[in-house]
């Protein structure tokens, strides 16, 4: 466990934290795309099979809990909750995210490390996340006032895979060498499709306007 | 056979 890591997850844990808080505290999803949530919890649910087979640290597996539970739990929120559900922007959130999962599970049998249900498993969800946020970022687009913990929660999404990003090299210099071109690749682009959030995130921020994504 | 690359991240 390196320094950049524990960044990168407390900021996802943080993230995930904030987008609770909103729904709790607001009784409401308005903003938030449930098809970025659900593909969340499929990027969970894929990535961490191993959670009852392989025990890495008590860390390890309290935070596999905490984030496949999380995203499950919003994703019954937005979808059942009696108050919570009817504040979805349902024919706002359009994008036909079965087309992110049909091509992370086809680049997925064509690239991983081993062809294993384990690791084309393990891949379609890194392949996955990288996209997972873009149903969000329409979502934005489409929704003019962006509430504040919603800007939030995308800013501390986006955060988080930088700083893994940065683990990566570091543990290029101080570990022996891994294939770890998958995650490399899609944690760039990852980290790329929040280009344009984080500009105008920062210009929110520094002129002390509400955020709004042109369209 | 170059290593997989290691799990132990989230």
């Amino acid at each position: 466990m390196n320094v950049f890591r524990f960044a990168g997850d407390m900021t996802h844990l943080f993230s995930v934290l904030v987008l609770l808080l909103k729904i709790y505290a607001t009784k409401s999803c308005s903003g938030i795309s449930l098809k970025t949530q659900e593909l969340y919890a499929l990027v969970f649910l894929t990535r961490y099979l191993d959670l009852l087979t392989d025990f890495i640290s008590l860390y390890n597996t309290v935070m596999k809990l905490v984030f496949i539970s999380s995203s499950l739990a919003i994703v019954w929120c937005m979808r059942a909750h009696p108050v919570v559900r009817r504040t979805y922007d349902k024919d706002q959130d359009t994008f036909r995210h079965y087309t992110l999962v049909a091509g992370s599970l086809v680049l997925a049998l064509l690239f991983h490390d081993r062809f294993t249900i384990r690791e084309v498993c393990w891949a379609f969800s890194i392949y996955l996340e990288a996209v997972a946020i873009l149903p969000q970022l329409v979502l934005l687009q489409r929704s003019r006032n962006v509430d504040n913990l919603t800007g939030q929660y995308v800013f501390f999404l986006g955060a988080y895979r930088a700083f893994y990003i940065l683990n990566w090299i570091y543990r290029y210099f101080t570990e022996q060498h891994f294939s770890r071109w998958i995650p490399w690749i899609a944690g760039l682009v990852q980290t790329g499709l929040y280009a344009d959030f984080f500009y105008y995130y920062y210009l929110s921020w520094k002129n002390n306007v509400k955020l709004q994504l042109p369209a | 056979e170059v290593e997989a690359t290691p799990h132990d991240e989230l």
